[in-house]
């Protein structure tokens, strides 16, 4: 994944099942960030990898006053990144179990 | 310290907390 400055982990385990998972998100490079960036902590929040859309929870962190609007498209992708990436996991363990 | 939480009109919760320990060093 390219590097946003923004970085999206796992905040818990993924056991392959569940359709929502936890992340949690934070600015590892403030300078990659268009906006003025306030929060200096890691925002935690649930992703349902089935229904959710990475730029819609982008845009609902920028209206909880997390980023500024103009950030939008990093958060975005950096999210669909890391969301990418597990449900890539998620399809090799089945295959592989298959 | 106690994390800050948000809560999105569309209901998503949103909990701030320290960003974890072993990446601080990595910035």
């Amino acid at each position: 994944a390219e590097d946003t400055g923004v970085r999206v982990e796992l905040a818990e385990e993924d056991d392959g099942k569940k359709a929502s998972i936890a992340l949690k998100l934070w600015v590892e490079d403030h300078k990659k960030l268009k906006g003025k960036y306030k929060e200096s902590g890691a925002i935690e929040f649930s992703f349902d990898l089935e229904k959710d859309v990475p730029e819609v929870v982008a845009q609902e962190m920028v209206e909880s006053g997390f980023f500024h609007e103009s950030d939008v498209k990093t958060v975005g992708k950096s999210i669909r990144d890391r969301v990418a990436l597990i449900k890539w996991r998620r399809a090799r363990t089945v295959s592989a179990a298959a | 310290s106690p994390s800050a939480q948000v809560v999105h009109s569309a209901g998503r919760r949103f909990i701030v907390s320290p960003v974890p320990e072993d990446r601080l060093k990595e910035q």
